[in-house]
C-alpha cells in the first residue's frame, strides 16, 4: 500500500506468470494512510473473507504498523450497525517476491480484450504453445498441433486509419488493431509462450474493452488492461529456443 | 526444442 493505492502481486507455482494488480486510491471510497506498508496475505482466505460481502456491502480493510493481520469489516449499506469482522494472518512469502524490472518494450498492439479471449481459447485447444510475431504491418497469433499437423494462425492487420477505432464493441472492425499500434513499435518482435498462461490472463476481459500485448525478444511477455481505477498485468516466462 | 524458462531468470528477488 502506498499513497497512490494498492498494489497486488502474485505468482503460480512454477513461476511462469506473474499477476500485477494495481487499484489506485481513486477507486475506494476513503483511502487513508500513514506510511507504506507491505503485507503478505495468503489470497485463498482473503477472497473467502471477501466473497462473504455483497455487492452493496462496504468492505473497510485495516492493517496497523506493526500488525499482523489484515482486519476486514464488512457492512450493510442500509443497516451500518451490522457489521461483521475478519482478520486475514500474514504469512511469511520469503523468495516468492520478485522484483519487477521495468523494461522499454520493442513492440505493443492493443486489440479488442473479447477477440483475444477468444484467439487464446481456440489457439490452448491446438497446442500447448504459441508463438507470437509482431511486426510493422501487424500482428500474428500462431499455434501448431505437432500431431495432426493443424496450424491455427490469428492474424491483426494495422489500423491504417485513426477512424478505425471504435468505442462500441458492436462496431469492432474485423481484425483490426487499435491505432495506439504504430506509436510503440520499434522492431520486429517473437516470442513463444504457453498457451494456458494466455489463456488464464485473456479471462480478465470483462475488466476492460481492451487489452495491450506488449513485447521484447527473450523477456517476458505482458499483457496488460488498462481501466478507469488501475492496471492489470501478466507476465509470462517465454519458452526459449535451448 | 524449447525450454520453459522461469520469470526468476528474468526478475530479481530483493
Amino acid at each position: 500500500c502506498s499513497k497512490e493505492g494498492i498494489m497486488l502481486q502474485g505468482m503460480d507455482e512454477f513461476h511462469i506468470s506473474l499477476v500485477e494488480f494495481f487499484l489506485s486510491k481513486r477507486s475506494f471510497e476513503s483511502y487513508a494512510l500513514c506510511h507504506d506498508l507491505c503485507m503478505s496475505l495468503p489470497i485463498d482466505s482473503l477472497a473467502t473473507v471477501l466473497k462473504k460481502a455483497n455487492d452493496d456491502d462496504v468492505c473497510t480493510l485495516k492493517a496497523g504498523h506493526k500488525a499482523k493481520v489484515l482486519t476486514v469489516a464488512i457492512e450493510t449499506r442500509d443497516q451500518p450497525w451490522l457489521v461483521s469482522k475478519h482478520d486475514v494472518p500474514f504469512i511469511d512469502l520469503g523468495s516468492e517476491y520478485l522484483v519487477i524490472s521495468r523494461i522499454p518494450y520493442d513492440a505493443k498492439i492493443t486489440v479488442w480484450s473479447t477477440r483475444f479471449a477468444r484467439l487464446a481459447h481456440e489457439l490452448h485447444q491446438l497446442s500447448g504453445s504459441l508463438d507470437i510475431q509482431i511486426i510493422h504491418e501487424g500482428a500474428r497469433f500462431t499455434a501448431l498441433d505437432e500431431g495432426s499437423g493443424k496450424k491455427g494462425c490469428f492474424i491483426f492487420r494495422r489500423a491504417k486509419v485513426v477512424d478505425e477505432y471504435r468505442d462500441s464493441e458492436d462496431d469492432e472492425p474485423a481484425g483490426a488493431i487499435i491505432h495506439e499500434f504504430h506509436r510503440y513499435f520499434h522492431k520486429a518482435t517473437s516470442l513463444r509462450v504457453s498457451t494456458k498462461y494466455l489463456v488464464h490472463a485473456s479471462k480478465r476481459a470483462p475488466l476492460s474493452s481492451k487489452v495491450s500485448v506488449l513485447m521484447k525478444e527473450d523477456q517476458p511477455l505482458l499483457v496488460q488492461y488498462d481501466f478507469y481505477e488501475g492496471v492489470l498485468k501478466f507476465y509470462i516466462a517465454p519458452r526459449i529456443a535451448d | 526444442a524449447f525450454k520453459q524458462k522461469s520469470l526468476t531468470s528474468f526478475f530479481s528477488k530483493p
